[in-house]
């Protein structure tokens, strides 16, 4: 069985925020090792990838592998009743059809007890080769989902460009174009308000600016996202959060 | 023209 206890519902809150909109349904791999998920968008153009370590949890038990076949929509509308503060506990039998979900406010006067039903759900897992990526930035998660957000304005696309120089997005469309440079700053007071640009060479690669506006719904999970890209391959998003993170990789838009 | 690769064309099925 499974028993799994979060401090804090805002985390999965926040994490079913961010990626309800680019998956519909998926499966939610519990082993003693944490909890994961894998799921490509209905385009098969962006991969989700999600980790909870067991580290995260207190307690966290499970005894056998399971997966928990989940409507991403119906367990938001479920965690929807949990309070941000609220401790949650999700509970599964080992041949489950349903998921238990139970929220306890801090204080304990109140305690809200739900059960979702689960799906079978045939999923493609995709092998994810180890990558030293030629270009590794971290900046604020706030500037990425604002930059996104402003050049969404301008085009569908965006080209980020990642040199000794800085990182440059740029994007053109039918009002114009436009662009914006970011250098490497150090702010030792809050680390997270750095950005850092780690380059073995120079990277050009274009993406469709809809699902990276998409992955910044993220942002409220954690202060920094970090950019991994070299050529020709697709752009991993990465927001770490306290026990785990959350992945998102594009494929680039390429020269027909 | 330039156009959208899959994802698929870069991560194999497991």
């Amino acid at each position: 069985m499974l028993e799994a206890r979060l401090a804090q519902a805002a985390v999965l809150k926040k994490t079913l925020d961010a990626i309800k909109e680019l998956v519909t349904d998926a499966n939610f791999d519990c082993s003693d090792g944490g909890i994961s998920l894998q799921a490509m968008d209905n385009s098969h153009v962006a991969l989700v990838s999600l980790l909870l370590r067991a580290d995260g949890f207190e307690p966290y038990r499970c005894d056998r592998n399971l997966a928990l076949g989940i409507n991403l929509n119906s367990l938001s509308k479920v965690l929807r009743s949990a309070q941000n503060e609220d401790i949650i506990t999700l509970k599964a039998a080992d041949d489950p059809d349903n998921l238990s979900l139970t929220f306890e406010s801090q204080n304990q006067d109140r305690i809200s007890e739900y059960e979702m039903k689960l799906m079978d759900i045939d999923q493609e897992h995709l092998g994810i080769p180890e990558t030293a990526y030629a270009a590794v930035i971290t900046m604020p998660a706030a500037e990425f989902q604002r930059i996104c957000r402003d050049l969404s304005g301008i085009s569908e696309s965006v080209t980020i460009d990642a040199s000794k120089d800085g990182v440059k997005f740029a994007s053109a469309g039918d009002i114009g174009n436009g662009s914006v440079t970011l250098k490497q700053t150090h702010n030792p007071e809050e680390p997270a308000l750095s950005t850092s640009i780690e380059l073995s060479e120079s990277v050009t690669l274009t993406f469709s600016l809809k699902y990276l506006v998409n992955f910044t719904k993220a942002t409220p999970l954690a202060g920094a996202v970090t950019l991994q890209m070299s050529n020709d391959v697709p752009l991993l998003v990465e927001y770490k959060m306290e026990g785990g993170y959350l992945r998102y990789y594009l494929a680039p838009k390429i020269q027909d | 023209a330039i156009k959208q690769s899959e994802i698929k064309a870069y991560f194999g099925r497991k």
